[in-house]
């Protein structure tokens, strides 16, 4: 993580995520709820973060060819 | 592994179509464990900074499968401004530039993006009560330009992401591409009895001088919402004033005897007025506070001199020690470069290690990390930012404490091919490879 935050407790567990079937909820108690522009957009940025990769490109010519 | 199909986003006080401010809440707690993938925060700023950490903490294996380990976070900034200068009048930066520097902010939790707009010697900000300004900057009026719309979308982009705009028009020194679009405001130079043909500072002893700057800060205070300005300051030279004879006839008048930054203080003084009475606060380089001028006492004073006049450590103590909140920018010039891996000096920069009270302390707000651009437009501007920027960051918003440089390169590396997986151009720490590098898309 960078930055690194104030308290982290983390374990070996884990768990898996499979990107068609996740998704940003909001909780029924929140304040903020669908239509909040903030996190709707904010929303949809993470999950292209998360699941697509659009790693920097150098220009085409050097581009080695796996 | 079990499944987590959704994080849920908590957010205890409205404030979805706000602005971010100096005062906003990034607190936030993440719990993702048997029983919830949850996150929990005061406001939606805090909730944007728990996603990035979110995003962050989300893996993958060899085999393409994400997964993200049982984690309890909770975490808020150490500091509460945490900005990026950039400075748009030496180069200028196309609209994409800018608005890609403002993910890659996020992505490090930056919340204040520092746009030093003007400078000599362009004029690039359009302004709609004075157009000449462009039109006679240097920039091509045309093409090198920030239209409103542009400086709207800016704006717009950076509070979707929780950064504050605070934007810089530096007077009066810093001023020679304002000269052309608004004949008489700079002050003509005398060489003996006769104008030389150039000229320096902003003329403060003109009324004219005042009612522009009434009306130019007029239009900027309504365009920039953020409740502070920039209003500079820095470096100016007063041979040209020395020079001018109705400014020195000024100085007889007034009683400022041969001290020009009295003339100065009398300048910056009546800007700081005009700027207060529209409702803003503001903030200016150290000079203002070195050359004594009085200045209201929510100024926020900018330390970026790292020697003279004196070491900055020393400066944070006198400017806290008169009572002023402070920015620290000294050891965080980015666009100063050399070989090798500088980020480790500006990781180990510690804000408060100034002799002073616990209220003194108190009274830093945070730093900039600056990129000055006489040698840095689009094509080098992401890799001289990327990681380095990045030291700075966790200084501002991490624990004091986390200072081990080991611990912190191996983090550092690791988001470094983060970025560059999320499309940034960001520059190599040390020796090695990114897993994903030159990945077919």
């Amino acid at each position: 993580l960078w930055p690194w935050p104030q308290y982290i407790q983390t374990s070996e567990s884990h768990y898996a995520i499979f990107p068609h079937n996740f998704q940003f909820q909001y909780h029924v108690s929140s304040t903020a709820q669908p239509g909040c522009s903030v996190l709707d957009e904010a929303f949809q940025r993470y999950r292209d973060l998360l699941f697509t990769s659009r790693p920097w490109q150098p220009p085409e010519p050097t581009r080695k060819q796996h | 592994a079990p499944e987590k199909n959704s994080l849920v986003i908590l957010v205890v006080t409205p404030g979805c179509n706000q602005l971010p401010s100096l005062e906003s809440v990034e607190n936030y707690t993440l719990t993702i464990n048997d029983d919830h993938c949850f996150l929990l925060s005061q406001t939606v700023w805090g909730a944007l900074r728990g996603l990035e950490t979110f995003s962050q903490l989300v893996w993958r294996s060899p085999e393409g499968t994400f997964f993200i380990n049982k984690t309890e976070i909770e975490d808020f900034p150490r500091f509460s401004h945490r900005g990026l200068l950039l400075d748009t009048s030496r180069h200028y930066l196309p609209l994409t530039s800018i608005l890609d520097t403002l993910d890659v902010m996020a992505y490090n939790k930056f919340n204040v993006f520092h746009w030093h707009l003007v400078d000599d010697s362009s004029f690039p900000y359009d302004s709609f009560t004075f157009p000449e300004l462009t039109r006679k900057g240097s920039y091509n009026p045309a093409t090198h330009i920030y239209t409103a719309q542009d400086v709207r979308e800016v704006i717009e982009y950076a509070r979707l992401r929780g950064i504050r705009v605070l934007v810089e028009f530096d007077t009066p020194g810093h001023t020679l591409s304002w000269g052309p679009g608004v004949p008489g405001l700079l002050t003509p130079c005398y060489s003996g009895s006769h104008p030389s043909g150039t000229f320096g500072p902003v003329n403060p002893i003109l009324n004219s001088t005042y009612e522009f700057m009434s009306t130019f800060f007029l239009e900027v205070s309504s365009v920039f919402p953020d409740f502070y300005l920039h209003l500079g300051g820095d470096e100016v030279d007063f041979t040209c004033w020395k020079s001018n004879p109705d400014i020195q006839a000024f100085m007889k008048k007034q009683g400022f005897g041969n001290d020009f930054k009295e003339l100065e203080s009398f300048y910056i003084q009546t800007l700081l007025n005009i700027v207060s009475a529209y409702g803003k606060g503001y903030v200016v380089w150290q000079e203002v506070f070195d050359n004594k001028v009085k200045v209201r006492p929510d100024t926020i004073i900018q330390v970026w001199r790292e020697e003279a006049p004196v070491r900055y450590m020393k400066e944070m103590e006198l400017i806290t020690g008169a009572g002023f909140r402070v920015l620290l920018s000294a050891p965080w010039y980015l666009n100063h470069i050399t070989y090798g891996p500088d980020w480790r000096e500006i990781y180990m920069v510690e804000p408060l290690e100034f002799k002073g009270s616990p209220q003194q302390k108190a009274l830093v707000i945070g730093g900039e990390a600056c990129m000055w651009g006489e040698y840095v437009d689009s094509t080098n501007l992401a890799p001289r930012l990327w990681p380095r920027a990045g030291a700075v960051a966790e200084r501002l918003w991490s624990n004091k404490l986390v200072t081990n440089l080991d611990f912190a390169f191996k983090r550092l590396t690791q988001f470094r091919c983060e970025l560059l997986r999320r499309g940034v151009q960001a520059q190599p720490l040390s020796v090695g490879y990114c897993e994903q590098e030159f990945e077919q898309t």
